[in-house]
């Protein structure tokens, strides 16, 4: 599976996601990449999330939906945007959030992760397999490779 | 101000055939991948056009499970799936089950922009590309020798869908 995710000079943001599937799959099984809200999402009031992983738990929990609710609902509440917080607190929420919301997929068995661009132009990355050495990012100035910090799964596969 | 994340993947690691060497040749298509979408942004393109810029390398290139390169299903064949979403007006496009696309993203873009529909699979997708004017590729395009190799060792080796290992995303 491959992703992007995009904020433009504008301010707009946009996801995108493709993927092969999985090995031997059958009976015309559909993973996370190609439904909306569980592997893709974008809005422009929350965020942009491209997933990969186990799709079948990523459909389960709603996982870009899930990320860009939390977001759009949440720090609207902080009132970040009337009293900007500093930009590393407002990225540690929004890791935070991604954080929590792959945790829920890791509690019930799925492995695999997200990345994220925040209207505020942080890119999270939030992924629990050591394929996470692939996910990179870039902006003005900035270009940076997340680095997956351990070799635990949550699921039983080799 | 713009900004760009990209991943190709999240399988598990396979410490003995993540050699170095073949490191370096994933991060060299990421790095691709990356900069045909930092192009877009940083000539003040929009997000939507850089994302399709920064997944097309990588549906083109055969290390990755997306486009040429994809996994096999259990009867032999490379199915592909894609989306695509603008966070503008939140219009999304999805296709799941199709053949014979080069870059399936820009076919669920199509699906965006010129049907009333989200999702389109299967022979239906097919037919509505062939209406877009996409050609048509060969399923030969899509096969490489390491994910047929993958598919008859889990045949092998008796294993479910999800047994076998999808090191490679």
């Amino acid at each position: 599976t491959v992703g992007a995710v995009a904020l433009d000079q504008h301010g707009n943001l946009a996801a995108g996601t493709s993927t092969g599937g999985m090995t031997g799959k059958r009976w015309g099984r559909v993973g996370d990449a190609p439904v909306i809200g569980a592997g893709t999402y974008a809005d422009n009031r929350a965020c942009a999330v491209s997933a990969t992983g186990w799709g079948e738990y990523f459909l389960r929990v709603g996982v870009a939906h899930e990320i860009c609710a939390r977001l759009r609902y949440t720090i609207p509440a902080l009132e970040f945007r009337l009293h900007p917080w500093d930009p590393i607190t407002i990225k540690n929420y929004a890791q935070t959030v991604a954080d929590e919301v792959m945790a829920d997929v890791k509690d019930l068995g799925g492995d695999g992760g997200v990345i994220l661009v925040t209207p505020e132009g942080h890119a999270i990355f939030s992924f629990n397999t050591s394929g996470m050495y692939r996910g990179r990012a870039t902006s003005d100035g900035v270009n940076e490779v997340a680095i997956f910090g351990g070799e635990e799964q949550a699921s039983a596969t080799p | 101000k713009w900004s760009l994340a990209i991943h190709g993947g999240a399988g598990t690691l396979n410490r003995d055939a993540m050699t170095p060497e073949r490191r370096a040749e994933y991060e060299a298509a990421l790095q691709v991948a990356l900069d045909a979408g930092a192009k877009v942004l940083a000539e003040g393109g929009s997000a939507m056009d850089a994302v399709k810029a920064a997944i097309i390398p990588m549906e083109d290139s055969p290390l990755f499970n997306a486009g040429k390169g994809a996994v096999f299903t259990w009867d032999g064949t490379n199915e592909l799936d894609s989306s695509i979403m603008d966070g503008r007006d939140r219009s999304a496009g999805a296709v799941a089950g199709v053949k014979t696309v080069k870059n399936p993203i820009l076919l669920a873009d199509s699906v965006r922009t010129a049907s009333p529909h989200v999702m389109l699979m299967g022979a239906g997708a097919e037919a509505f590309a062939a209406e877009q004017g996409f050609a048509v590729t060969p399923p030969e395009y899509f096969a490489t020798p390491a994910r047929a190799e993958a598919l008859e060792r889990m045949k092998a080796q008796q294993l479910s869908a999800l047994d076998v290992d999808h090191k490679f995303g």
